[in-house]
């Protein structure tokens, strides 16, 4: 339905409350380790058989669960950098980002590499950066793909993208299907 | 961890990203509406005890609750809001009368809701183009 | 308005105290 405009994703580091993108994106897992004791809630960590979750525990938090204990000032929860953000795949990403699948390295990469800057982390301007340059690096392409594939299968050129570069992909389609459709005098 | 149930009603939809109305989920909302009670039950207890007893050290576990039954009320308001924008989108496609088999999709207050949006629309439409009014659901492409 | 009478309505009140309102305002964006 062509009527259906669902709430769409959130902007850099804002988040739509309302989206499902952002909802979904924010349910990525990351690497924590708590830096207080969580009373009372040892069930919730993997080998659940202590009653509290103890200072120091390594655990998978959830984005959004993650953000909700964050305290700048105060030592709660400190959160990982995932590997794709960090220096050895920035190189990487400097080198060629058009080679990088990430379909496989996300599927949020941009999302939830905006998201990862609300935790304080020596290394945020570069990872910023670094978000920056890729999407430049590989905009192009995308773009180009999307304009130039008309009635076929799309597969292929979709299957490394990651969902923003796909919402981009998809948005560009539908621009070239229109744009057929009126050519071919059915937009009438 | 908690809200697994809530984010399931997320994915049931995000999953349909043609627009597509599944049946309503009562059971869903039921289950993150109890968990929600479950979190607030342990959270008061706790908030009670830490006021009474000076136990600081729960309120980290507090806090993470409290992120949680955030996150339940997100998920619903979301899984609840989206249905509303497919539903909208159904007055535009299929004109005021709805399928059956969209209907059967819909709880009591969505149709009541459907019912209210249609009453907005046809007195937004009666007030444009003079006395007459005017359907701006009509003629959605332009002509030959 | 409908909207939030709706979400009200069907889910809003039936959660904690505190939880009972969405900023409409806040939540939908331009």
């Amino acid at each position: 339905s062509q009527a259906y405009l669902p709430v769409p994703p959130g902007v850099g580091m804002e988040e739509n409350f309302f989206s499902l993108d952002d909802i979904l994106l924010s349910h990525e897992r990351l690497s924590c380790r708590t830096e207080c004791a969580f009373p009372r809630l040892g069930f919730l960590e993997k080998s659940g058989d202590t009653r509290d979750i103890a200072e120091g525990t390594k655990m998978e938090l959830p984005l959004w669960l993650a953000k909700g204990l964050y305290e700048r000032k105060r030592r709660v929860v400190s959160v990982e950098v995932p590997k794709v953000y960090r220096e050895g795949w920035r190189t990487v990403f400097s080198a060629d980002p058009t080679v990088v699948d990430l379909q496989k390295m996300g599927p949020y990469y941009y999302g939830l590499g905006s998201q990862m800057l609300h935790f304080d982390s020596p290394e945020n301007p570069d990872v910023a950066q670094s978000l920056l340059q890729t999407f430049i690096g590989r905009f192009r392409r995308t773009m180009d793909s999307s304009q130039n594939a008309y009635n076929e299968d799309t597969s292929v050129l979709v299957e490394r993208l990651d969902c923003l570069e796909r919402a981009l992909f998809r948005s560009g389609q539908s621009g070239l299907n229109g744009f057929q459709s009126w050519e071919k005098g059915r937009a009438s | 961890m908690f809200c697994e149930k809530a984010v399931e009603l997320i994915r049931e939809l995000h999953r349909l990203s043609d627009g597509q109305l599944p049946a309503f989920n009562e059971d869903g909302l039921r289950q993150v509406l109890q968990e929600m009670k479950v979190l607030y039950e342990q959270n008061q207890s706790d908030v009670n005890e830490a006021k009474g007893e000076g136990r600081a050290d729960l309120i980290p576990s507090i806090k993470l609750r409290h992120s949680c039954l955030l996150r339940n009320q997100r998920c619903l308001a979301a899984y609840l809001y989206d249905r509303l924008l497919r539903i909208r989108a159904l007055r535009w496609e299929y004109g005021s009368v709805l399928p059956a088999n969209v209907r059967f999709h819909m709880c009591a207050e969505e149709l009541e809701w459907f019912s209210q949006y249609k009453k907005s629309l046809a007195t937004f439409m009666r007030s444009l183009g003079g006395d007459e009014g005017l359907d701006i659901t009509q003629d959605m492409k332009p002509p030959k | 308005a409908n909207t939030e009478t709706y979400l009200k309505a069907v889910a809003l009140k039936h959660m904690p105290p505190n939880l009972q309102s969405v900023d409409m305002l806040k939540a939908v964006p331009e």
